[in-house]
């Protein structure tokens, strides 16, 4: 019988098939094991339903509910990729894949303009990253006056918007970013290499026959 | 006051609430 267990437990609802997810991702199936235990830990902190609300979303990030924030509330409308306003495990899985050191610089690159295009217009527009500063300012309780702001958009713009059409489109946000490599740095999380010795329980609770490296 | 040299994503990459990282903290 060994140290695993030896049957396939039913799994959980909204619980998609590790092996499944492995496949479509660049994670193992440990890998996804361990991201459950995570998924278990952010899912279960208000409602214990299987899902991550918003609110559990914030909680996570901040370690406090009522604090609201632009910036999270963007990356978990990208995760909630069916707009059910919740984020299942394969949501939360096929998401954190973008973020794997080893993920696409395509994928990143694609994800960043997504969060930025918070229109979903197809581009990045100065009203928008004007929102983003002033939410960022609010956030970090900087203060800059509004002409300071005007200047740093200009010069992002001057610089990432090519064709100075006040806006800036895919294919400028990829050389901008290009560029500025420094700027995807918030899309790739390291601790994803190490995940099964984040969350080693994910052995007791392994739904598959063997657990895959 | 220093001039501010950092592109606006720049800045708006500091913030908290793209920092995913601190979802692994336990």
């Amino acid at each position: 019988m060994g140290c695993f267990h030896s049957t396939v437990r039913k799994p959980a609802p909204g619980h998609e098939n590790p092996i499944i997810l492995a496949s479509q991702t660049a994670f193992s199936v440990s890998e996804v094991e361990a991201l459950f235990e995570l998924f278990k830990s952010i899912s279960s902190s208000v409602i214990d339903d299987g899902l991550i609300n918003k609110e559990e979303f914030q909680l996570a990030l901040f370690k406090n509910r009522k604090k609201e924030n632009l910036f999270a509330n963007r990356i978990f409308d990208l995760f909630d990729v069916k707009h059910r306003g919740v984020i299942d495990f394969g949501d939360f899985v096929r998401a954190m894949n973008v973020f794997h050191p080893n993920a696409p610089q395509e994928d990143k690159i694609s994800f960043s303009f997504k969060l930025y295009d918070m229109d979903g217009t197809g581009f990045i527009e100065r009203h928008e990253v004007k929102q983003m500063l002033i939410a960022l300012l609010c956030e970090s309780e900087l203060k800059l006056a509004d002409e300071t702001i005007e200047t740093i958009l200009d010069k992002t713009f001057l610089e990432a918007d090519v064709d100075q059409d006040g806006k800036i489109d895919k294919s400028e946000w990829h050389n901008f970013v290009t560029q500025n490599p420094s700027l995807l740095k918030i899309m790739t999380l390291p601790y994803l290499r190490d995940i099964t010795t984040t969350f080693p329980s994910f052995v007791f609770n392994s739904e598959v026959e063997e657990i895959a490296t | 006051s220093q001039p501010v040299t950092m592109n606006a994503f720049e800045l708006i990459s500091k913030s908290q609430g793209l920092n995913l990282s601190s979802l692994f903290e336990k």
